[in-house]
């Protein structure tokens, strides 16, 4: 990839480019190979291997800070709010996370909160089915924020250990459907204070710079405890997570490698850069 | 925005005769900038800004013009030509059926682009049956169901058999029904699977489609020109539609696709909603990878 063993200003272009083709974006990758040139001055690396090791570590330092695991709540349910916007994976990432949880031992309740898109609740029924876990519903074209409201309701009576809802893909500027989001949190805090305990963005790993501003609406409205990034089984690099990890501090906490239940892993950062530049 | 942008880097150049090549290269690193924070892809922007520099340097810059004008209106020009005409007609069959086949990767809005699709046919007159080939997703073939039945549209399904023999089957039924266009969805895929990206080839040829199109989600970042090429040198695409561009996103995986297969996008998905299906405009795509 970078093909001479010296450095020169080609080895910092090709650097860029590398970084550009990773969806990581123009300022971000202007920032990361400006600092690189500093720290190559000031170490006066020649090697272009090191260099890449350097940019790596720089990388790393960004998506390392702070905790990337799921919130433990001393109470249960731990309830987790799943948004984003359409076809991100969604609903695959909550039937994978319901395995998760199950393989741990958990008591899992899943809501069917997207009562809008065709098919939409059949699809979380039949990931219910595979996992072994129940599936809170109501009929299509129900106000999501009752389906949440049931789906507490249901988890506390049945000492469920951790409820994940579901709801409908929209894209992010559709103000009355973010409006329809706050009002399914707001009908889950007053059911469960402190509750939901994660609302979690899912984010595919093909998407470019629109993640920047699907963050940016998903977190004015919500306060996102944290980011799921999808489809990294592809030959996407979700580059665009370091921007947004740098310019807003939400931990990545899990990532998804394909279509099955056990395609979901915890975010690795350092798994994560060296794909970056594999 | 550009303009903006432009308006500022441009503020000291006085701005007579013909565009110099420093005038040139100032306005296009500001263009190159603006259109990889697009996503258009890093080599396709490359080509692209050569272009541009080769029919820039020496021009004339018009009366009504500043020199930053006078490039913004060559990009855009450009652009609208890479991306070519409106074309949102659908290859017609010497005889019917009409055979339509959607591809692309995973959520990029297959099976509602194929109702939609049903939908405008239907509303020229045309006799169109949807084809449930989507064995794999959950509760693919129940949402394509749901979608048929909202239309009036019927949806031909064998259930969980081989998509292929789906296909097949489904091109003797609508000949049997008098069905003059067949649009399959099939389930969305990684462009490097292989097992996967055989049974669509096996798929075009059991049932030879005119139109194979590739459905793309707008926000599509970088990785939209291994996708578009991969499905392009596996199957020959015919055309592409661009999903999702009722939100924010610039699309310029617009431009990226176009470039690197060659193929008119033919449709945008503007909605969630089965009337939200409109022909592409390549100015109102350029105005907007620029803007
Ligand atoms: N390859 C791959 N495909 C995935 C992954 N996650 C989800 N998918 C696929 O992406 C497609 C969309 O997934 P959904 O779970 O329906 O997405 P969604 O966000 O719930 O979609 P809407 O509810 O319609 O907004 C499906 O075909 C999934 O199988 C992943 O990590 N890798
Ligand atoms: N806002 C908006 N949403 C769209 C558009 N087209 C499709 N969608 C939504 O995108 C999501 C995914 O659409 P699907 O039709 O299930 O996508 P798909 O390509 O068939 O997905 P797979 O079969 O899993 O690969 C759904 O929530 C659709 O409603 C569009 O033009 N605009
Ligand atoms: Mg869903
Ligand atoms: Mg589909």
């Amino acid at each position: 990839v970078l093909k001479k063993s010296t450095v020169d200003e080609e080895s910092f272009e090709k650097i860029e480019e590398i970084l550009i083709e990773g969806d990581v974006g123009v300022k971000p990758s202007l920032e990361l190979v400006e600092k690189l040139r500093k720290t190559a001055r000031e170490q006066r690396i020649t090697d272009s291997e090191q260099l890449k090791q350097v940019l790596k570590e720089e990388i790393l330092k960004i998506l390392e800070t702070g905790d990337n695991k799921l919130k433990n709540v001393a109470r249960t349910p731990l309830v987790i709010l799943v948004v984003g916007v359409n076809g991100v994976g969604k609903t695959t990432t909550i039937g994978k996370l319901a395995y998760y949880f199950k393989q741990q031992g958990k008591q899992v309740l899943l809501a069917a909160g997207d009562t809008f898109r065709a098919a939409a609740i059949e699809q979380l029924e039949i990931w219910g089915n595979r996992v072994g876990c129940q599936v809170i519903k109501q009929k299509e074209g129900s106000d999501p924020a009752a389906v949440a409201f049931d789906a507490v309701k249901a988890a506390i009576a049945r000492k469920i250990d951790v409820l994940i809802i579901d709801t409908a893909g929209r894209l992010h500027t559709k103000t009355n459907l973010m409006e329809e989001l706050r009002k399914v949190k707001r009908v889950v805090e007053r059911e469960l204070p402190g509750a939901p305990d994660e609302v979690l963005l899912v984010l595919d790993a093909t998407t470019g710079q629109n993640a920047f501003s699907q963050v940016e609406y998903f977190n004015k409205a919500l306060d996102l405890t944290g980011l799921v990034l999808t489809k990294l089984d592809g030959t996407a690099k979700g580059g665009v997570i370091i921007g947004i990890k740098s310019s807003y501090q939400i931990p990545i906490k899990f990532i998804g490698v394909g279509e099955k239940m056990d395609d979901l892993r915890p975010f690795d950062p350092q798994e994560f850069v060296e794909a970056l530049f594999a | 925005n550009l303009s903006n942008k432009f308006q500022e880097v441009f503020k000291k150049l006085k701005g007579k005769g013909k565009l110099t090549e420093e005038d040139v290269n100032l306005a296009l690193r500001e263009v190159r900038i603006a259109l990889l924070e697009a996503d258009v892809n890093f080599q396709v922007v490359k080509d692209f800004i050569a272009k541009v520099k080769e029919k820039a340097v020496g021009h004339e810059v018009l009366e009504s013009l500043t020199p930053g004008q006078q490039v913004i209106k060559i990009v855009h020009e450009e652009l609208i030509n890479l991306m070519g005409k409106t074309n949102a007609k659908l290859n017609d069959a010497g005889s019917p059926p009409t055979i339509i086949m959607l591809v692309g990767l995973q959520g990029a809005g297959k099976t509602t682009t194929a109702a939609k699709l049903a939908h405008f046919l239907k509303k020229q007159g045309k006799k169109p049956l949807l084809v449930a080939a989507d064995i794999y997703r959950p509760a693919a073939i129940k949402q394509l169901q749901v979608l048929g039945d909202a239309i009036d549209v019927p949806v031909f399904t064998m259930g969980e058999q081989s998509p292929v023999d789906i296909a097949k089957a489904s091109i003797n039924f609508a000949k049997s029904n008098l069905k003059n266009y067949v649009i399959i969805d099939t389930a969305g895929r990684l462009h490097i699977n292989e097992e996967l990206m055989d049974e669509l080839k096996k798929i075009k040829e059991e049932v030879s489609p005119h139109e194979i199109l590739l459905v793309v989600d707008a926000m599509t970042g970088q990785d939209a020109v291994n996708v578009a090429k991969s499905f392009n040198e596996e199957l020959g695409l015919t055309g592409v539609i661009l999903t999702k561009l009722d939100g924010d996103t610039k699309g310029g995986a617009a431009l990226s696709v176009k470039a690197v297969t060659g193929c008119p996008i033919k449709f945008a998905g503007m909605g969630e909603k089965i009337e939200n299906l409109e022909p592409f405009y390549p100015d109102r795509m350029a105005s907007r990878i620029l803007g």
